[in-house]
């Protein structure tokens, strides 16, 4: 099973929004996937 | 051998024949899985190949098969049994046990086992709040902004699929003019003074880019994350933000493999699937979150939403179908979940 996630976050700094994942990592629920 | 003499075992030629291209096949497959293991630690990307069993499994009633697993998965193990049981599956899929809310003794089966809740504390919850958390255990397929017109998301190198298709198209306003920013600042000013119509989610997937019309609020962007679950992972799904849920909709679809293999292999894997999509808004806009259902995992349970039954027998072409919806937002709200909070649960068969 796959789970996607699509959403909206700023692109403009100060307050662009960066993912703090790896490709191939894995992750635990409540982990952070980005800020 | 062909012949036998008194208590001499006998095995026809055509069945030695058989167990020796089994094997041949089988030692094939372990090498290729080893080379591409060993490809993918190297950072080479996979390419997309589509083969004769990828083929094959189109043909196949998959939907009838992960029925039929889900039944088989659901039969009651006497008490004795059960521990056994659950740590052979938690040695071959890499489960840990320790986590496991309950005795194991209390699982009445495989498919209640499965479907487990965790010890308190097990998944401390991220509390920046400016931070968006995995909603799920898993592996990290793919990441990254949707950038290119029409929102396309790669499956794998030389394949990818759309955006639209997999959530639903209702939900994106497709754009011609990528740069009119006048007219999607009409679009946002004109959808956020009606909130209780849904064209305020919707998203141009043509310049997937909105500035707020306050001048003070950041310019957006759409981004997206898959994330694979191993047979052996927590299989609940929990809430990645604060948000509040206002759309379901249910795709009743084939029930390809999800594998890393059936990635490489199947067109569409994603968009041909049954899932149910959530759609929703949290504080920097659009949100959706899509959980995808396979063989082996073919039903999805919504807590919000309780009698929602998925993977049914159905007699039409199913990825003809429109999706099935309901919408939570009658009063504008919907459903409010905070981060952390248990949405939906895969479950077997």
């Amino acid at each position: 099973s796959t789970v996607v996630l699509v959403f909206q976050a700023p692109i403009s700094s100060p307050s662009d929004f960066r993912f703090c994942i790896k490709k191939g990592e894995r992750i635990r629920m409540g982990e952070a996937l980005g800020r | 051998g062909s012949s036998s003499h008194g208590k001499s075992f006998f095995l026809p030629g055509a069945t030695v024949a058989t167990i020796v291209m089994l094997g041949a096949l089988h030692a094939r497959r372990l090498y290729d899985d080893n080379k591409i293991e060993g490809a993918r630690e190297k950072g080479i990307e996979m390419e997309f190949h589509s083969d004769v069993k990828a083929s094959f499994m189109g043909m196949l009633p998959l939907r009838s098969i992960s029925r039929f697993w889900g039944f088989l998965t659901g039969v009651e193990f006497p008490i004795w049994l059960r521990p056994y049981v659950y740590r052979a599956w938690a040695r071959a899929f890499h489960s840990n046990l320790e986590e496991a809310a309950l005795p194991l003794e209390e699982y009445v089966s495989l498919r209640d086992f499965f479907v487990r809740t965790l010890k308190e504390g097990s998944r401390p919850v991220d509390s920046d709040p400016c931070c968006l958390v995995s909603p799920v255990d898993g592996t990290i397929l793919r990441f990254g902004e949707l950038k290119e017109a029409g929102g396309m998301i790669e499956q794998v190198k030389g394949f990818s699929y759309s955006v639209p298709k997999l959530l639903g198209a209702t939900s994106f306003l497709s754009m011609t003019a990528e740069d009119d920013t006048e007219q999607k600042n009409n679009e946002k000013e004109s959808s956020d003074m009606d909130a209780n119509k849904k064209s305020w989610w919707r998203v141009s997937l043509a310049s997937p880019k909105v500035r707020d019309p306050a001048p003070a609020c950041p310019m957006k962007g759409l981004f997206y994350c898959v994330i694979y679950l191993k047979p052996g992972d927590y299989h609940r799904i929990h809430s990645p933000v604060d948000w509040n849920v206002l759309l379901r909709r249910h795709f009743s679809g084939r029930l390809f493999p999800l594998n890393e293999r059936a990635t490489r292999t199947i067109r569409n894997l994603y968009v041909e699937n049954e899932r149910v999509v959530l759609e929703g808004r949290w504080q920097e806009g659009f949100m959706a979150m899509a959980a995808i259902g396979a063989t082996n995992i073919g039903s999805i349970e919504l807590f919000i939403e309780p009698t929602l039954r998925t993977n049914k027998p159905q007699k039409n072409i199913l990825h003809l179908e429109p999706p099935e919806e309901r919408v939570y937002e009658p009063d504008g709200t919907g459903i409010r979940m905070k981060k952390g909070d248990e949405l939906a649960a895969f479950n077997m068969g």
